[in-house]
C-alpha cells in the first residue's frame, strides 16, 4: 500500500509539471490539482487516459456557460474591433473571420484600422482580397479615427452586414496607446452607439502570464466580448485562456491554428483537452 | 516585489545563527512562486531552486547581513551567472559579407529586429544589406523595404522566387557592392513544421551565417523552452534575442532560453522603432525577473 502511495505522488509530481508546462499558472494548476487528487481518491488514476477524462470532465464544468458564438445576424451593419498586444495575430485573424463568415454567407467590408505599422494596410488587404471582402483604407493617415469613421459610414450606408475593424499591435502598459483605443471606440460609438458589437481580444497562445494582464488591462479600456488564442497549431497549449476565462468570464470564442484563411475554429472544449496530450 | 514578499518569510531567519533546511523552505518555495509566475520554465525553476537551495545551506550566516539578505544575494548572483554573467557581443569576424540569419516563431519580431539590427551597424560605420527572405507572409517584404527605405539601408528583395534563390542573389549583390553585413530576415515558423525547418536549415547551408539569432517574443511563457530547445537542436544558433520588452512581462522566458540551449542573449528589443534595441545585460535583467 505504501508503494501504492509512492507511485501515486510520483505522477501527481508529473502531472504538476505538466499542467505548469501547458501555462495554466499557479492558481489554476492548484485548483486542478486539488480536484485530480479528490477524483485519484474515489478512483485511482493510473494513465494519461484516466487523467484525461478527469481534465475533460472538470474543463466541461468551467466553461460550461461559454458561448463561442458571434450573434452577426442581431445587427445590421454588425461591428466586430480586434484588439492585442503586437504580433498575437489580429490581422490574420481578420482575414480568416472574413471568410468564415463569408462562409455563411455574410458581406464584409473590412476597415485598415493600423495606420502605423510598415506595410499593415497592404498586409489586410491581401487577406481581404483572399476572403472576398470589401476594403477601405487610407494610406495617408496618420493615425486612425478617421478611416474607422469613414469605414463605419460606408458600412451604414451600403447596410454591409459585416464591419471588421482592424487596430494596431499595441502594449498594454502605453498609455497613450490604450487611451488611442478608447479613441477608436468613442469614434465608432459616434455612429453606431452600441458598436462595436463585438470587442476581440486576440491573444498568442505562446503567452505566458501576462496574457491575464493583458486581458484585465484591455478590458478596462472597452468591454471585451470575446478571446481569440492564436497559434495553438504549435506545441504552446495556451494555458492562460483558463485563467482568463475564471478570472473575467470571457468568452473563449475562436483558436488559430494555422496560417491559411480556414485554419480558425470555434472553440470546442473537449478538443481543447484534446489538444493538451497532443 | 520579490524582496518584500521575502520580508516576511526572512524576517523568521533573523536570529538563527546558520541556514538550515528547516528554516529556508518557506524562502525557496516564495521564490519558485516567483519564478514561475515571471514565466521561467517550470523544470529551470525546480533546478534552480536546488542549486541556490545547496548553496545556501550550511552558509554560515555573516554578522554584517541578515541570514534573508543572504539568501537574496546567493539568488541574485545565480541568476546572473545563469543568463551569462555578461554581455556577448555581436560577432562579426571572418571575411566580409558577414552575414546574420534572423530565425523565430511567428510575430516574434524578427522583421521589425532585421531593421534595428541594420540601423545599429550603419551607426557603428558597417555597410549593412538586408535581405527579405519571407516569402510567405503578405505583405512582409513590403514590411521590410518601406522599414530599409526609413533608415536608409538597401534591401535586397524579388517576388516570385524561393528564398534560397534570394539569398543566393543577395551574397552576389552584396559582394558586388562591397557590403560588409547581411542580415536576413526570414519567416516566422513552427518548429514543429518540418517543411520549414528544411527550408532554414538549407539556408544555413547556402550562407553560412556567423550568426543564427533566435528571436523570441519577451512575453512567451512555457513554450519557449521547446521552442528554443528545437530551433538550437536544428540549426547553429548563435545568440538570442527577446523582444517586447518595453512591456511588463518579466520575462522569464530569458531564464529558461539561456538554461536549455546554453546561448547567450546579446540583445534586448524594446520598442517598435529601428533606434529601440539595447545589448543584453544580465545584472539588470536579473531584477527585472525577480520583480
Ligand atoms: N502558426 C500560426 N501562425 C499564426 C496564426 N495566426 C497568426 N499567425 C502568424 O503570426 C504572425 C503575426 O500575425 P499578424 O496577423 O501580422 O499579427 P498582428 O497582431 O496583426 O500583428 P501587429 O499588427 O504587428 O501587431 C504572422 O506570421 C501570421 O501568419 C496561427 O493561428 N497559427
Ligand atoms: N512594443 C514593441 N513592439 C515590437 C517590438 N519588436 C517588434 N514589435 C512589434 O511586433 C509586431 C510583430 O513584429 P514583426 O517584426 O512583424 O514580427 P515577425 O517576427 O517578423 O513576424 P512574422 O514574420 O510574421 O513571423 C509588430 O507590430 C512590431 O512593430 C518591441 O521590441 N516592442
Ligand atoms: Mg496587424
Ligand atoms: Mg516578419
Amino acid at each position: 500500500f505504501g508503494k501504492e502511495i509512492k507511485i501515486n505522488k510520483n505522477f501527481l509530481e508529473q502531472i504538476e509539471a505538466f499542467l505548469y508546462q501547458s501555462d495554466f499558472g499557479i492558481t489554476v494548476t492548484e485548483s486542478l490539482l486539488r480536484k485530480i487528487e479528490e477524483a485519484s481518491r474515489k478512483l485511482p488514476i493510473t494513465n494519461y487516459q484516466d487523467l484525461s477524462n478527469i481534465l475533460r470532465e472538470e474543463f466541461r464544468e468551467r466553461f460550461a456557460r461559454n458561448n463561442p458564438e458571434i450573434p452577426i445576424d442581431s445587427h445590421k451593419p454588425f461591428v466586430l474591433l480586434v484588439v492585442g498586444v503586437n504580433g498575437s495575430g489580429k490581422t490574420t485573424t481578420l482575414g480568416k473571420l472574413a471568410y468564415f463568415f463569408a462562409q455563411q454567407g455574410k458581406k464584409s467590408l473590412i476597415i485598415a484600422g493600423d495606420t502605423y505599422r510598415a506595410a499593415a494596410i497592404e498586409q489586410l488587404e491581401l487577406w481581404a482580397q483572399r476572403a472576398g471582402a470589401d476594403f477601405i483604407k487610407n494610406p495617408d493617415a496618420k493615425n486612425p479615427s478617421g478611416i474607422i469613421y469613414e469605414g463605419v459610414q460606408k458600412g451604414l450606408h451600403d447596410q454591409t452586414d459585416l464591419l471588421l475593424i482592424d487596430t494596431a499591435g499595441r502594449l498594454h502598459n502605453k498609455a497613450n496607446l490604450m487611451e488611442e483605443l478608447r479613441k477608436i471606440v468613442r469614434v465608432i460609438q459616434k455612429l453606431i452607439p452600441d458598436a462595436p458589437h463585438e470587442s476581440l481580444l486576440i491573444l498568442d497562445g505562446t503567452v505566458g502570464q501576462n496574457g491575464i494582464v493583458q486581458a484585465r488591462e484591455f478590458g478596462k479600456i472597452l468591454p471585451l466580448t470575446g478571446l481569440v488564442v492564436t497559434k495553438l497549431d504549435g506545441t504552446a497549449k495556451g494555458g492562460v485562456l483558463t485563467a482568463i476565462h475564471e478570472k473575467m468570464g470571457l468568452p473563449v470564442k475562436f483558436v488559430g491554428l494555422g496560417e491559411k484563411i480556414d485554419d480558425l475554429l470555434p472553440f470546442d472544449v473537449d478538443l481543447y483537452v484534446d489538444s493538451l496530450f497532443g | 516585489q520579490l524582496r518584500e514578499n521575502l520580508e516576511g518569510v526572512l524576517k523568521k531567519l533573523r536570529g538563527q545563527g546558520k541556514i538550515t533546511e528547516a528554516n529556508i523552505q518557506d524562502t525557496m518555495r516564495e521564490i519558485r512562486q516567483t519564478l514561475l509566475e515571471a514565466d521561467v520554465n517550470f523544470t529551470v525553476a525546480r533546478d534552480f531552486i536546488q542549486h541556490v537551495t545547496e548553496k545556501a545551506l550550511g552558509v554560515q550566516v555573516l554578522k554584517s547581513i541578515t541570514p534573508g539578505q543572504q539568501i537574496i544575494k546567493i539568488i541574485h548572483e545565480e541568476l546572473i551567472h545563469l543568463l551569462g554573467e555578461e554581455n556577448v557581443p555581436l560577432n562579426l569576424s571572418g571575411l566580409p559579407p558577414t552575414v546574420i540569419m534572423l530565425v523565430g516563431l511567428q510575430g516574434s519580431g524578427k522583421t521589425t529586429f532585421a531593421a534595428k539590427l541594420a540601423r545599429h551597424l550603419k551607426e557603428q560605420g558597417k555597410r549593412p544589406l538586408l535581405v527579405a527572405a519571407d516569402v510567405y507572409r503578405p505583405a512582409a517584404i513590403d514590411q521590410l523595404v518601406r522599414l530599409g527605405e526609413h533608415i536608409d539601408v538597401p534591401v535586397y528583395e524579388q517576388k516570385g522566387v524561393t528564398p534560397a534563390k534570394i539569398c543566393r542573389q543577395a551574397m552576389e549583390k552584396a559582394r558586388q557592392d562591397n557590403t560588409n553585413v547581411v542580415i536576413v530576415d526570414t519567416a516566422g515558423r513552427l518548429h514543429i513544421d518540418e517543411k520549414m525547418m528544411n527550408e532554414v536549415k538549407e539556408l544555413q547551408n547556402l550562407l553560412h551565417p556567423r550568426e543564427i539569432l533566435f528571436i523570441a517574443d519577451g512575453m512567451i511563457g512555457q513554450d519557449a523552452v521547446t521552442a528554443a530547445r528545437d530551433f538550437n537542436d536544428q540549426l547553429s544558433v548563435t545568440g538570442v534575442v527577446l523582444t517586447k520588452m518595453d512591456g511588463d512581462t518579466r520575462g522569464g522566458a530569458a531564464l529558461s532560453i539561456k538554461t536549455v540551449t546554453g546561448k547567450p542573449i546579446k540583445f534586448i528589443s524594446s520598442g517598435e522603432k529601428p533606434e529601440d534595441l539595447e545589448a543584453f545585460h544580465p545584472a539588470r535583467f536579473a531584477d527585472r525577473i525577480l520583480g
